[in-house]
């Protein structure tokens, strides 16, 4: 589609470039991506799903791995069904198969895999230092299911932090629904109302810095 | 360009990558 070099590894034969995983992404930069990028993935992503839910019957299921989450070119983020999908098909899948999953099991394979983005790289005995709003979002989505809404003291006990912390946590404690997540996303912006161009546009830029960079390096081949 | 500009600590048990690891 671009007219120029080889297609980005793992592109399906034929057809045009319009979109790359996550995992490509990663790969191609060998860095994680930065909190901006992770706020527009997490909104564009619950924006399709959240469509998803309400225009098709297609079920719902875990993000297993960054292959999964594709950026397109204009900016939307979607969730891919796994490359091989049979693990998932199995009768003996139970809670993790995506018959059975839940929104909020959804969300918080989404924050996982949203986290690992950011990790990706790091050593083990490393930890990236996040945005306390990040890594809060992050930390609600990834224990949606255990929290459940009614855990939420839980959270605030542990951490006995400053008054503004704990008003973002009352914020923040009650992830169930694709919908909270893009609500908390938007909230991160100065105004809210620019959610939907600012986290398209980011994802736009993501897509298209990628595709530069991958022409400039096959160029260097 | 794309960069992506990140401070890194030691990782912690009680912190969101310990978290993180627990899940997967």
């Amino acid at each position: 589609a671009d007219g120029e070099g080889p297609r980005v590894p793992g592109e399906a034969a034929g057809g045009s470039q319009d979109e790359l995983s996550l995992e490509e992404i990663l790969l191609l930069y060998n860095q994680p991506i930065n909190e901006e990028q992770a706020w527009a993935v997490c909104y564009q992503c619950c924006g399709s799903l959240r469509s998803a839910v309400t225009s098709s019957s297609q079920p719902r299921r875990r993000v297993r791995s960054a292959a999964q989450i594709r950026v397109w070119r204009d900016g939307a983020v979607t969730l891919a069904a796994p490359a091989s999908d049979t693990e998932e098909r199995t009768p003996a899948a139970g809670k993790s198969g995506y018959s059975h999953c839940t929104e909020t099991e959804v969300i918080e394979s989404l924050g996982i895999i949203i986290y690992k983005a950011l990790d990706y790289g790091l050593k083990e005995n490393e930890e990236r230092e996040l945005s306390p709003p990040l890594e809060q979002l992050i930390d609600h989505m990834a224990n949606t299911v255990e929290a459940d809404g009614s855990n939420d003291e839980g959270y605030e006990a542990a951490d006995e932090g400053l008054e503004d912390e704990e008003d973002e946590k009352k914020k923040i404690s009650a992830i169930r629904s694709y919908r909270d997540v893009m609500k908390l996303c938007a909230a991160h912006l100065s105004t809210e109302s620019e959610a939907p161009n600012h986290y398209q546009a980011v994802c736009r830029a993501l897509f298209a810095e990628t595709m530069e960079l991958h022409t400039f390096l096959t160029k260097i081949k | 360009k794309g960069k992506s500009l990140y401070k890194i600590k030691p990782r912690h048990d009680s912190g969101i990558k310990a978290k993180i690891s627990m899940k997967t």
